[in-house]
Formats: structure tokens, sequence, C-alpha cells
């Protein structure tokens, strides 16, 4: 099975 | 105050079908030099990103930065009620807490207008880095939302192959499995039926259909639609709003355990 990321790992909040 | 005029008023129907699954609400930043709007799913996993220029309206003027808060399920109901060839206007005064959306047929013998309130969204803004993207795919736009709808049929993922002979999708699941390889077209006499590969290294990424397929509500918009992945980094599938602007959808991609 794959795990899915969450986006905010990836991109930082301004 | 406020005011975008855009003559061809179908192209605000289109983005707003495009996003309007994957947005609950989001916020519209109308700056001078045009209108953007960002923002994620619920679940975080993926992101769009809107840009309209303002060369792109027949009319634009904004005195002060405006951020318009707005529930899209509603902003849709609204742009449904104006014809594919009416004439679209946007126009809010500066500190104002509605928007008015005005409709005008070609012939100027109907003019509708809409009045809706704003909301307050404090929706935290990303920042995404510029980035060289290993692969950038240029393909028919139809010819994707078809690979993504068959291929959901196998599994709840995609993964996306790229490499120097072209791109493979494969999915599988319970009924199976599923593989569709497209190879970079040599010459085709219309642009919009190339497939157009650009690797700098080979990448291959998982990503849930049900998102792809979220995405590719996009595709009335463009007749091409481009594909941007680099090594565990997020997906961008990116689709031009008429000669305005673009649309990119952001996917983290899903990690084997």
């Amino acid at each position: 099975a794959a795990t899915q990321t969450d986006l905010r790992h990836f991109f930082k909040a301004r | 105050m406020f005011e975008a005029r855009l003559v061809q008023g179908s192209l605000l129907k289109k983005v707003l079908d495009a996003i309007k699954e994957l947005l609950n609400e989001a916020s519209w930043d109308c700056a001078d030099s045009g209108i953007q709007l960002q923002a994620m799913d619920n679940s975080h996993v993926s992101l769009v990103s809107v840009n309209l220029r303002a060369e792109g309206f027949d009319k634009y003027r904004c005195d002060r930065n405006l951020i318009m808060g707005m529930d899209l399920t509603s902003m849709s109901k609204i742009l449904k009620c104006a014809a594919n060839d009416d004439i679209i206007t946007m126009k809010a005064q500066d500190n104002a807490d509605t928007v008015t959306f005005i409709f005008e047929s070609p012939s100027q013998e109907k003019v509708s207008d809409y009045e809706m309130k704003l909301m307050n969204l404090d929706q935290d803004h990303l920042g995404i880095p510029e980035t060289d993207y290993a692969c950038v795919i240029k393909l028919p736009s139809g010819e994707f939302a078809r690979i993504c709808r068959d291929l959901s049929n196998f599994g709840e993922s995609i993964v996306i192959a790229c490499s120097k002979e072209g791109v493979k999708f494969s999915a599988a699941g319970d009924i199976g499995t599923g593989n569709i390889k497209l190879a970079q077209t040599s010459s085709v006499d219309k642009e919009e039926e190339a497939v157009i590969i650009e690797m700098q290294e080979p990448v291959t990424l998982t990503f849930a259909c049900r998102y792809l397929n979220m995405f590719t509500k996009a595709t009335p918009l463009s007749p091409q639609v481009s594909l941007s992945m680099s090594p565990d980094v997020p997906l961008v599938v990116e689709y031009s709003i008429g000669d305005i602007g673009q649309i990119q959808y952001f996917l983290a991609p899903k990690i084997d355990d």
C-alpha cells in the first residue's frame, strides 16, 4: 500500500 | 472600487466548474495585476492556484487590493445563471461585504445582476517554491482525462512513470492491472494533439485517482494539459484559461510503505 502525504510537508505556510 | 469585465464570460463559468468539487470556499485576491486564488482542499492533499491577468479583461479596475472570500457553491450557482455567450462583470466596493455579478447578453437586450455576500476566510497561504521539474509532459487534455477515468477502474492510485521512451500510466487493484503508454509524438499537424516530453531525469510517482479525476474537470478550459514532476515533490497539473491565465493543481504524491 502507499501512504498519502500532506502538501504542507512540501510547501511552507507563508 | 473593484470592477472586472470579461467578454468571454464562459471562461469564468468553466473555472468555477474546475474548482467547485475540490474547494467549498476560497478567497479571490484582487490586485492591479489581476485576480488570484489559492486554496487547499480540506484534506490538505491538493492545492488549486488560479491566476487571471488584468490584461485579459476587457475592463479592469482595482483601486485597492481586495480579498473576496466566497462560498464557491453559491458562486457557482450564480454563474450557472449566465449564458455561455454572456459578458460577465464582477464588481465590489472597496470595503464591501458583498460582490455583484452582472451578466450581459451579446445583444445587450438582457442584463442580469446578482449580489452575493462575501465571507471572512482566514485560509493559510502556502509558499510554492519555483521548481525546475525533472519531467514536463504536455498532452491533449481529453487524453489525460480519459486515462485517469479508465485507470480509476483498476485501483485508487495511478503510477505515472516518465522516461525517455515516453510516459506510462499504471493502476493495479482487485480486478487486475492497467497500463497506458504514451510515446512522444514525432510530428503532428496540430500542436494540440501532440505528446511532448521534456525530461531531465526519469521520474516515477504515485497519485490518488480521486484527485486527478477532480483536476480533469478543468478539461473544457484548454485543449492541452501539462504535467510537471520531480522525485518526491507534488505533481503540478496545469491548464491555460484561454489566453488570460492558468489554473494549476498541486497534488502530494503517495509514498510506498
